[in-house]
C-alpha cells in the first residue's frame, strides 16, 4: 500500500498541519511506515514534529528547485517510523520560481517517484492557498484529506476547493480523488457548528468522517513542546480522537 | 486624516477578516469615513459585509489587472460611511498575472492613489501569504494591524512577518510601520493563551493594543447573515470589544 495524501484547504487556519502531524503520527504508531513532506513555507509541520525554525538547512525547497534528492532530506521524527521532509524558510520563492518551470506542476510528483516505494503512506501539508505549492501537492497525491472547521468562512471556501480539485483531476492527476473531509475543532455546544455540520454532511454525504476532532486545549500546546499529540498527552481527547480517525483513514484507504 | 492600513498576517485562521470587517465597522459608527479593500481572493470580506459569492461580478481584480479605475468599484454597505471594494474568484489568478509587470509590488497603491482622499481611512484585508496580494498591500500602506491567536504556531510566524514588514519598509515603503498587534479569540483560562500573552507583550511592548478580543461565537455567526457584529449583535462580548478596539486605534492612529 503506497498511497499519497494531500491535506489541503485553502481556507486558513482550519487545522491542516495539526491534522497531517497527528495523522502521519497516529498511522506510524500503528506500525505504517510515514512520510511528511512540508509544502507550507511557514514550516509549522516541521517545527511541530521537533525541528525548531532554522535549526534546519535543507529541505523540500532543495528538491523542488535545486536539484537535491528526496531521500538525502528525510529526517527521522521521535516515532521509528515516521519520516519529514523539513520546509525551510527559502520556500516561501519557489511560487514565483516554478512559474517559468517545465512542467511546473509536477515537480512534486517528479520528485517523489523514488522514494514513495519506501513508505506505506506519505502525507503532505499544504499551506492556506491554492498556489503552485498546493498545486503541486494535489497533482502528486492520490487523495486529499481536507479538514474544515464548522464555521462560516470554512463552509463558504469548500464549495472553491471541490472546484479546484475537480479541475487538478480533469488536467492534470486523473488519479486524484477526495479521501474525506475532516471536521476540526468541533464544539457542539454552539448551534453554528451543529448548523454547519448539518450542512457538510448533508452536502458531501459519504465524504465525510464520522470521526470529529473535539477543540481541546492540549492539542494546541503540544507543537510548542515539538511534538504529536499522542506523544505530549495520550490520554487526551485530542490524541484519542486522532487515533480513531488513524483506525477510521486506514479502514477506508485500505477498503478502496 | 487618510490613512492607509493592512491587517496582515501570513499565519492562517487569525482573525485578518474577522477584524477588518469589525473594526472598519466600528471607525465607521463613529462618523469616519472608511473604505474596505478586500485582497483575498477567498472574498471572505466581501461576503461578510453582506455581498455573497459569485453576486458581485467586478472588484480589485479589474483595478489592478484590467485599468478599471477603484471609483467605479467601491460598493456602499449597510453602514452609511462604510464602502467596500469587494473580491471575485478571478483575484486568485492576480498574483501569477502580476509577476511579469513592471511596478508589481505597487500596483495596488497606485490605483489607490485617485480616491484615498475620499476616505479618513482605508482598510486592507490580507490573504493568509507573504505572495505578491499581501506585498501590495504593504507597499501602498501606512501602517500593519498584526491580528494573533495566543497560540504556538501564530507566535512562530511572527518573526517572519516583522522580518517582511521591515524588508518591505527597507525596499518598497518607507512610510510603512506596525500600527500595532490585536490579541484575537482569547481565551484567558488557557496556561497557553497567558503564556503566549505574556511573550508578545514582553518581545513587542508598547506594539500590542491593550484591548483584546475574546473569542465570542456571535463572531463566529456574524458573516453568515452578512454583517459586521455590531449590526449583528451590538450587545455582545465581541461586538464591545471590537467598539473599544477603535476607540483605542483611533487614539494611537490620530496621536501620531
Ligand atoms: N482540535 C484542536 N483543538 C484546539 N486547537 C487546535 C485544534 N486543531 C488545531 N488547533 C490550533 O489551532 C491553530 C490552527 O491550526 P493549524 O495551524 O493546524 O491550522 P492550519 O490549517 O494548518 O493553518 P494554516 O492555514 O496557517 O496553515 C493552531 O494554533 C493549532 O494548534
Ligand atoms: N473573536 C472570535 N471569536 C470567535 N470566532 C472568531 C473570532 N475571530 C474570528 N473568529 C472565527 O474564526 C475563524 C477565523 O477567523 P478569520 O477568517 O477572520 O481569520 P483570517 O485570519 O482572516 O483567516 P484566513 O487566514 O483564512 O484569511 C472564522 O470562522 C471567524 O468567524
Ligand atoms: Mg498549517
Ligand atoms: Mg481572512
Amino acid at each position: 500500500m503506497n498511497k499519497i495524501i494531500a491535506i489541503a484547504n485553502q481556507k486558513g487556519g482550519v487545522g491542516k498541519t495539526t491534522t497531517a502531524i497527528n495523522l502521519a503520527a497516529s498511522l506510524a504508531q500503528s506500525g505504517r511506515r510515514v512520510l511528511l513532506v512540508d509544502m507550507d513555507p511557514q514550516g509549522n509541520a516541521t517545527s511541530g514534529l521537533g525541528f525548531p525554525r532554522g535549526s534546519i538547512t535543507e529541505g523540500i525547497y532543495d528538491a523542488l528547485c535545486r536539484g537535491r534528492s528526496v531521500r538525502e532530506l528525510c529526517q527521522l521524527t521521535e516515532l521509528p517510523t515516521l519520516w519529514v521532509v523539513p520546509a525551510t524558510a527559502d520556500l516561501a520563492g519557489a511560487e514565483v520560481e516554478l512559474v517559468t518551470v517545465e512542467r511546473r506542476e509536477w515537480r512534486l510528483a517528479d520528485i517523489l517517484v523514488p522514494v514513495v516505494d519506501r513508505y506505506d503512506f506519505v502525507i503532505m501539508d499544504c499551506p492556506p492557498s491554492l498556489g503552485l505549492l498546493t498545486l503541486n501537492a494535489l497533482t502528486a497525491a492520490d487523495a486529499v484529506v481536507i479538514p474544515m472547521q464548522c464555521e462560516y468562512f470554512a463552509l463558504e471556501g469548500l464549495s472553491n476547493l471541490m472546484a479546484t480539485i475537480e479541475q487538478v483531476h480533469a488536467s492534470l492527476n486523473p488519479r486524484l480523488v477526495v479521501e474525506g473531509i475532516l471536521l476540526t475543532m468541533v464544539d457542539s455546544r454552539t448551534t453554528l457548528t451543529q448548523q454547519v455540520e448539518g450542512e457538510v454532511r448533508s452536502h458531501f454525504d459519504g465524504k465525510v468522517y464520522a470521526t470529529t476532532i473535539p477543540r481541546n486545549v492540549r492539542i494546541a500546546e503540544a507543537p510548542s513542546h515539538g511534538q504529536p499529540i499522542l506523544l505530549y498527552d495520550a490520554s487526551s481527547r485530542g490524541s484519542q480522537s486522532y487515533q480513531a480517525l488513524a483506525k477510521e483513514f486506514l479502514a477506508r484507504a485500505e477498503a478502496a
